[in-house]
């Protein structure tokens, strides 16, 4: 990201890669 | 080996579709080397990284976890129209390493281990309080339970004598006080109306039933199951499986189908 000095960089959602997605339930 | 020294693992979502597509290849490998109990189904993938290999392919390492379902390890159905067991029948999960290797896109086990473990006790009652527990297969009440059933199902067998294949699960319920197990049997070559010396009957490999249920509640009244269909299996001829079990408190009985195809009926009651 290339952004000017003086203008903050709105932060991006950070990627969780793993675990994945629970297809049931979590025991 | 898979792991080559200076090499580099390719970082992939746990998510992906070729981690997906890896996973369920793993989860097939268990299933279809499992020789008792249920089939597991994938429920999450917690790890993967991807290990180039020489000359050529990919390793998978993978960690999953399962889930255990309803089917019985030879029950035909594919695992994903298997039933999982609810958090209320006390859950069992699985935990396995695997690594998978992909080459000419196609998926190979090279490597599994897995684990299995029931939800603790704390985290079942909290969801239900009067939900029954696990019980070791081992334990005294859950032997006699068997026991007892099982004698109960041979008086009523017109035909071949059953022997025990295996326990598969078994629960202390609270109320009413009662023991709850499931199990398998097999035909054998004796006739049970004849039977003098079980051990001497050897067990026909190919009519290994799926589990039936059976509540013995008190010391002997037993509660079956009721007769539901099954996915149909080649049945040689020779002995049948009783139709009708013992019920010994008729106002527990579970209905009957009223006419249920014969198929439908081999393997005698079941959950």
């Amino acid at each position: 990201t290339v952004a000017q000095p003086s203008v903050p960089v709105a932060a991006g959602p950070v990627v969780r890669p793993c675990p994945g997605r629970i297809r049931h339930f979590k025991i | 080996a898979p792991h080559i020294s200076g090499l580099v693992y390719r970082e992939l979502d746990c998510d992906d579709p070729e981690t997906e597509q890896a996973a369920l290849v793993a989860v097939d490998y268990i299933n279809n080397h499992v020789l008792q109990g249920y089939k597991h189904t994938l429920n999450q993938i917690d790890k993967v990284k991807v290990w180039p290999r020489r000359p050529m392919g990919e390793v998978f390492e993978l960690e999953i976890d399962t889930l255990e379902t309803k089917c019985y390890f030879l029950d035909p159905t594919p695992v994903a129209n298997c039933t999982v067991r609810p958090l209320t029948e006390h859950a069992v999960e699985g935990d396995c390493d695997f690594q998978v290797l992909k080459q000419d896109g196609q998926f190979t086990v090279l490597f599994a281990k897995c684990g299995s473990s029931p939800d603790s006790a704390e985290d079942v009652l909290k969801v239900c309080p009067q939900c029954p527990l696990l019980a070791p297969l081992n334990d005294t009440k859950v032997v006699h339970a068997v026991e007892v059933a099982l004698t109960a199902f041979n008086t009523q067998s017109n035909g071949s004598y059953f022997q025990l294949v295996e326990v598969s699960r078994a629960q202390h319920v609270p109320l009413p006080p009662s023991t709850y197990v499931e199990f398998a049997v097999t035909a054998t070559d004796c006739v049970a109306a004849e039977v003098t010396d079980p051990a001497k009957c050897n067990p026909l490999a190919e009519k290994v039933s799926r589990p039936a249920w059976v509540a013995l509640l008190g010391r002997r009244k037993v509660k079956w199951s009721s007769l539901q269909p099954v996915p149909p299996q080649p049945q040689p001829d020779g002995a049948e499986m009783p139709t009708t079990p013992s019920v010994a408190d008729p106002a527990a009985s579970p209905s009957l189908p009223a006419d249920p195809p014969a198929a439908a009926l081999v393997v005698g009651p079941v959950v």
